[in-house]
């Protein structure tokens, strides 16, 4: 299974999705990234809550939303920026 | 004059339909390969 996508020093064998990621990202400002980052994670997690994630497994999903979005600006090579630190949220219950 | 820091409005032309679209894909993507585990 080779997706180094976070190996800085290897060739630029991404996936089409995440090199146009990475070009939109490069587009933003470097302070502009992480808010915009996480203003896109809020509205994938809607996308995902529309598709009936629900409970433990909806947390889990959100979990990997904001841990990939945290490490893209790393990924992409985003100057000025390593990584987004984003904040826990607190979701409601799922029940 | 102004405060010595000025603020990018970096949302205000955040769509969330537009705004990153590959982003949002992608990470869409890698949440929901990651299902088991």
């Amino acid at each position: 299974f080779e997706d180094d996508m976070e190996n800085p020093q290897g060739p630029q064998q991404r996936p089409p999705l995440l090199q146009q990621c990475c070009n939109e990202l490069h587009q933003e400002e470097p302070l502009c990234v992480c808010p915009t980052l996480k203003g896109a994670s809020k509205a994938v997690k809607q996308q995902v809550r529309q598709q009936g994630q629900q409970g433990q497994q909806m947390q889990q999903v959100v979990s990997r939303i904001y841990e990939t979005a945290t490490h893209l600006p790393r990924v992409c090579k985003i100057p000025q920026v390593s990584i987004c630190p984003f904040q826990k949220t607190t979701p409601g219950p799922y029940y | 004059p102004a405060g010595p820091f000025r603020i990018p409005k970096c949302r205000k032309e955040f769509q969330q339909a537009q705004h990153l679209k590959a982003c949002q894909q992608w990470l869409h993507k890698q949440a929901m390969q990651s299902g088991s585990g």
